[in-house]
């Protein structure tokens, strides 16, 4: 463990917690798409199997847990409890379109033909994708509120330093995973124009528009 | 440099 990686988790770790509680205190999930928070319950749900059969840390298990439970409290949320607020009409990303070739490229390109692998591998390239049906969202509604945005700047940032975690890895404890670098630099990229709009608006106390 | 085997991150 690291402090690139510690901090990461820390960082997605207070994401999901923002996304509950804003959609917890305004009792509304308008502006969040549940495309991709069906997403991010696939991509724990295909990663953390090796809860059963691997035991790391008592961190790994319980933040694994935690995520897990996150995800799937967010998804009933969203579309039970406060289903009357879900902005179905925008939130229309085809994620089949993101689930078929995650799965398909999972079978191609990765480092041992064997389930729980191929599960892995695929849960990594699904997550560089998972946030596009929230970033569209975002795009057509053309704005975000504010504590969505923050929601959204922790998540990107959890990847960000995770590219550090990789770097120290690869020169501390001379081991590198491809697999999970190339996935987390595209993940971070997709976040780039946010990033710049979040910064140069939302520090600044605007709102996040984005030009229509 | 070893490919990373474990899978000790979240």
């Amino acid at each position: 463990m690291n402090i690139f990686r510690l901090l990461g988790d820390l960082s997605h770790l207070l994401a999901i917690i923002i996304l509950l509680v804003k959609i917890w205190k305004t009792r509304s999930c308008a502006g969040i798409s549940g495309k991709s928070q069906i997403l991010f319950a696939v991509v724990y749900t295909s990663r953390y199997l090796d809860l059963i059969n691997a035991f790391i840390s008592p961190y790994n298990t319980i933040m694994k847990i935690v995520f897990l439970a996150a995800s799937y409290g967010t998804i009933y949320l969203m579309y039970m409890k406060f289903k009357a607020t879900y902005d179905v009409n925008h939130d229309t990303f085809r994620i089949e379109f993101l689930i078929a070739p995650a799965a398909v490229l999972a079978l191609i390109v990765n480092h041992a033909f064997e389930p729980l692998e191929i599960l892995w591998t695929f849960s990594i390239y699904l997550e560089s994708v998972a946030i596009l049906p929230q970033l569209f969202l975002v795009s057509k509604t053309g704005e975000a509120e504010s504590i969505t945005s923050h929601y959204l700047f922790m998540l990107g940032s959890y990847r960000a330093l995770y590219i550090f975690n990789w770097i120290y890895r690869y020169y501390a404890e001379n081991h590198y995973d491809l697999i999970a670098i190339v996935a987390g630099i595209v993940q971070t990229v997709l976040y780039c124009d946010f990033f710049y709009l979040y910064i140069t608006k939302v520090l600044k106390g605007k709102k996040l528009q984005l030009p229509a | 440099k070893e490919q990373n085997k474990e899978k000790d991150e979240l």
